[in-house]
């Protein structure tokens, strides 16, 4: 087979070209089912109809397609080392993760072999122990206030437990010690018995 | 501050100040959007019990009452600009939709987009005074993303210059628009137009369905809320039932597609012209895609790092979640697909400001693309958030099923996105269409630019051929 077109998949530009063939490979299956339907005189609506499954594949991977690209060009706009660095990891990671998910489309295509796709996962566990230590920074990078986030599991001081607790005491059904339930059918049924 | 936390802060290997800045798009975006978050969080009218605590009644009416303060708020403060009317309007209902939210998203957009400079004359000043809260109808209780579907008639009366809008049968009541059941005294109507004896496709009808001194329905409308839903607590989705109920001619929206007084209908320059509203709000949702995941992948990252369970190695102390490579795999790449999502939201956001101020000086060319990648867009990163919002819920194992963790707000707020303004299957649909039709004309030969450009230079064999 031809020379796969990701070369190294640690660089972005390779796998995002392996992307936009991907899109395109698909799109023209899709065009082809159609093409074969109408061969076989179904008619225009039936031919849709019968490759709907080719046609939302070829939308879904040129969509893939458009977020990988512009996440790849806005990398070009940062230039802060640290940042940039964090960022492409990022990056990198979606990307082969969306190579992970979907390697039947890249192998079919001829754009990664089988051994590449074994790369592909150790790779991802590398990047993700790249990230582990900035990963509650990069989540303090969007900047949500606790009131933005209402939540108590996500506060910026990490104190959940005491908040968790005293959200739970202040629910209403915790208003009185004793709900009025109590007293209307639980305590009547077992003075009968 | 939680010492794990602490910790964690401490070995970053950057400052994520910086970053907040890239996100926001500069230093000065970011204080400027912090001064406004300031003006909300410090404001004791926007305290309030816990909404979890609420009955849905008192949560609407405090929507209500939210809203209302807000508009005059606004006002006050002198903020104008739409961004940071969304900024300061999102804080104030904590990231909850609100009551009056589809007017001011859907009805007052759609006015400055369809309308004729006499109609925006007339209804832009009620809208501004409150006189007029209006929403927008287009969905039906038997018809959804396929609007050439919908059954609502408007046939126009030549003889009183005026249009009988019906509701011909039980499903075509008019279902779910946002603030209809009890909100709202006017409605952007979509409808079947009907002039001179033929139908001529859907148009848009300013309709009032409430007194604007009682606020009781009018005669011939029956209208109210179609009761509780997954979500959506706040807001008072409706149905409108109209039983031939008459508007005069200027009630029709009349800047592209028009009917002259003897009924005589004028075709408008594009019919994707009556969707406008619709890009638009596609184009925003991949942004609300991108602000949903990265609030989920925020609560979930940092309670992972907060959370210890079992035991990595016999003896030793509980570890933090976030060390199990099963935690990292679950959330880092829906965080890597949160930066993705927000960098894509600012991308179609610039995308839809520039093709529509084309538009605006009657270029269409790029209205086609622009209509295709919402669509798909809007359904490929909700699809993604959707499922990811979820996989941040149970990684907070059982705390992620409590109200407190925040996370079932976020989804049941979010997952609607899938199916309105365009369920998701249809909208990858409408993007293969355009997709298909490019295909087509490279391989007739035609150059292509655009978004869609890389289906002529990505294959040679779909170089332009000799046919």
């Amino acid at each position: 087979g031809s020379r796969p077109t990701v070369t190294n998949i640690n660089d972005l530009q390779s796998l995002v070209e392996a992307y936009k063939l991907r899109a395109t490979k698909l799109v023209e299956t899709a065009a082809k089912s159609l093409q074969t339907e109408l061969q076989r005189n179904k008619s225009q609506e039936d031919a849709w109809n019968n490759s709907s499954l080719e046609l939302i594949r070829a939308s879904d991977a040129h969509c893939h397609y458009v977020v990988v690209k512009l996440f790849a060009a806005k990398l070009s706009e940062i230039s802060h080392t640290a940042v940039y660095s964090v960022l492409s990891a990022l990056a990198l990671l979606y990307t082969l993760h969306g190579v992970a998910n979907n390697s039947g489309d890249f192998l079919q295509a001829g754009l990664l072999t089988v051994p590449q796709l074994a790369q592909v996962t150790q790779r991802i566990k590398a990047l993700m122990a790249e990230i582990r230590p900035n990963a509650v920074a990069l989540v303090d990078a969007f900047d949500y206030r606790d009131e933005m986030l209402s939540s108590v599991l996500g506060r910026y001081d990490g104190n959940v437990y005491e908040s968790m607790f005293e959200w739970a005491k202040s629910s209403p059904l915790n208003r009185t010690e004793v709900h009025e339930s109590y007293y209307k059918y639980m305590k009547p049924m077992q003075s009968k018995l | 501050m939680n010492p794990d936390l602490r910790k964690e802060r401490a070995n970053a290997t950057f400052e994520p100040e910086i970053l907040t800045n890239i996100l926001d798009g500069g230093a000065e975006k970011t204080r400027r959007r912090r001064e406004i978050e300031s003006l909300v969080i410090n404001d004791p009218d926007f305290q309030h019990e816990d909404l979890n605590f609420m009955s849905r009644s008192e949560r609407y009416d405090e929507s209500v009452k939210k809203s209302i303060q807000m508009f005059s708020k606004l006002r006050d403060y002198g903020i104008a600009d739409p961004e940071e009317i969304n900024l300061y309007k999102r804080l104030a209902r904590k990231g909850l939709p609100e009551s009056l939210g589809v007017h001011y998203s859907m009805f007052v957009p759609t006015l400055l987009s369809q309308c004729t400079p006499e109609q925006h004359d007339k209804w832009l000043p009620l809208c501004r005074s409150f006189k007029v809260f209006g929403t927008y109808a287009q969905t039906e209780l038997g018809h959804g993303t396929h609007i050439r579907g919908l059954e609502t008639t408007a046939t126009y009366d030549p003889s009183t210059q005026e249009f009988v809008l019906n509701s011909p049968t039980v499903t075509s009541i008019k279902w779910w628009p946002g603030g209809l059941g009890k909100t709202s005294n006017h409605a952007i109507v979509l409808a079947q137009l009907y002039t001179q004896g033929k139908c001529f496709g859907l148009h848009a009808f300013i309709v009032p369905i409430r007194c604007m001194k009682t606020h009781q329905p009018l005669p011939g409308v029956v209208v109210g809320d179609i009761g509780p839903k997954f979500g959506f607590e706040e807001v008072d989705n409706g149905y409108l039932k109209l039983d031939n109920i008459r508007i005069p001619r200027e009630n029709m929206l009349m800047k592209y597609a028009k009917v002259q007084p003897d009924g005589t209908y004028v075709k408008p320059p594009s019919d994707k012209l009556t969707y406008g509203t619709m890009v638009f709000i596609r184009a925003m949702i991949v942004g609300e895609s991108a602000i949903a995941l990265s609030k989920s992948c925020t609560i979930a990252i940092r309670y992972s790092a907060v959370r210890h369970q079992s035991e990595l190695r016999a003896g030793e102390p509980e570890p933090q979640i976030l060390d199990y490579q099963a935690q990292q795999h679950k959330l880092f790449p829906l965080l890597a697909t949160a930066y993705a999502f927000t960098f894509v939201g600012q991308y179609m956001k610039n995308t839809y400001n520039r093709i529509s101020g084309d538009i605006n000086q009657g270029d269409f060319s790029e209205l086609p693309e622009l209509h295709a990648l919402a669509a798909g867009l809007k359904a490929f990163t909700t699809w993604s958030t959707n499922a990811g919002v979820e996989v941040c819920r149970m990684a907070c194992g059982g705390h992620g099923y409590s109200r407190s963790s925040g996370l079932p707000d976020i989804y049941v707020t979010f997952t609607p996105m899938c199916t309105y303004e365009g369920e998701n299957t249809v909208m990858m649909l409408q993007t293969a269409r355009y997709l298909v039709k490019s295909y087509r004309q490279v391989r007739d030969g035609k150059k292509l630019s655009g978004i869609v450009s890389y289906l002529n230079d990505s294959h040679p064999r779909l170089q332009p051929q000799t046919t």
